[in-house]
């Protein structure tokens, strides 16, 4: 099942297979430059190790703590299990640069045994969690906190602008510390956070076409930038399939016929503090070319995820590419607008 | 105060597997998926 992000305390799986929007950080004095994937979806920042020997480590760029003058080693490390192997690494902190802005002391996680070739094809190397910290393995602050901590921000809060164009401009925008009204249309929708691990908030229900509302007594849904799709419980999702007219592949995922799009429901509606979120069929549909044959896949996607307050919907960039999303730690509340 | 940065777009590792036809060997090998298949019956029903 892709995306699939499950936390039991000590043990987590990360899988960044579905992963799109990535942006520039740089560690250690002098820099070192690394690609991360910015995910509201986990509270840690890693990057590969320079002692990173698998294959998986063969193409990224590495940390080198030996060549940084500003790096502490810390001495822990961590394990990530996933069900064919796992992760390992060590912890340290050094400066971290984003954007021109210095965050002084950052703990990080070094990888340096990654199973599975996955991030050999990845454009990215790391990840950067901005979650809350309930969610991090590391003792210590994650990055947004670090933030908030040593007063480098106006307001405490981060915003995220996703294209859905591919060479764009932008491709999309994360802004720390605020927002651009330029990027949206304002009023902005406020949801409090349900849970302070992920960004949890409550769906009110979930309509298709019309018909069959789903959760109708309202549910609980993360809002994941490091997910591609909108996810939830498989009983709904297949229910939507269905709906929709799509199809299996072997790979788990659903597929349509591009040709019957216009006759496809067309709009999808997700109610979110009492107010309508509307997909239309272009949006939630996902387009892909295999050579010159064109693939259309449905934007939902079956993947159970339990918390203590019910089964999880996830609202992925499928949904972050319509309405623009504010963070707001200040207030633990999660905002949209039209982007 | 405001601090900006792009963001990238990039086909998805999913993507390009399938592209270079890689998809199916790859997730017969590694199994994304097997450690929630593993473990979903040890959560409490719902």
């Amino acid at each position: 099942t892709p995306s699939l992000r499950l936390g039991r305390s000590s043990e987590k799986i990360y899988n960044f297979m579905d992963a799109q929007y990535y942006g520039d950080i740089a560690l250690g004095t002098p820099e070192q430059n690394f690609s991360v994937v910015f995910d509201t979806g986990s509270s840690d920042l890693w990057v590969p190790s320079a002692y990173c020997v698998t294959e998986a480590c063969a193409l990224p760029k590495r940390f080198k703590a030996f060549k940084s003058t500003s790096f502490l080693h810390d001495g822990r490390q961590f394990g990530i299990n996933y069900g064919s192997g796992h992760l390992l690494g060590v912890m340290g902190r050094d400066y971290l640069m984003v954007a021109g802005m210095m965050v002084k002391r950052q703990e990080f996680r070094e990888s340096v045994y990654e199973p599975g070739t996955a991030f050999l094809k990845a454009r990215f190397d790391g990840v950067l969690g901005l979650g809350y910290p309930a969610l991090a393995e590391i003792l210590g602050n994650p990055v947004f906190d670090n933030m908030l901590a040593q007063n480098l921000l106006d307001k405490p809060i981060f915003s995220f602008y996703l294209s859905r164009k591919l060479n764009g401009s932008p491709e999309g925008e994360l802004l720390l510390g605020g927002t651009d009204e330029r990027l949206y249309d304002l009023p902005i929708n406020w949801l409090p956070v349900t849970a302070k691990a992920y960004w949890q908030i409550k769906i009110d229900s979930v309509v298709v076409q019309g018909v069959n509302p789903f959760c109708p007594h309202g549910c609980q849904a993360i809002v994941d930038t490091g997910t591609s799709l909108i996810t939830g419980p498989t009983d709904d999702i297949l229910d939507i399939q269905q709906l929709i007219g799509a199809t299996p592949t072997n790979f788990g995922e659903f597929i349509v016929d591009c040709a019957r799009l216009s006759n496809f429901p067309q709009h999808q509606h997700f109610v979110l503090g009492g107010k309508e979120y509307t997909l239309t069929s272009d949006q939630y549909i996902r387009k892909e070319m295999l050579g010159d044959r064109k693939l259309c896949f449905s934007g939902f996607q079956a993947v159970d995820m339990i918390s203590s307050e019910g089964p999880l919907w996830i609202l992925g960039d499928v949904f972050l590419t319509q309405y623009y999303s504010i963070f707001d730690r200040g207030q633990d509340r999660v905002g949209f607008a039209i982007a | 105060a405001l601090i900006r940065v792009p963001l990238r777009k990039v086909p998805t590792i999913r993507s390009q597997l399938r592209s270079e036809g890689l998809l199916q060997d790859f997730l017969v090998e590694n199994r994304p998926d097997m450690f929630s298949r593993r473990y979903a019956q040890c959560f409490p029903a719902g």
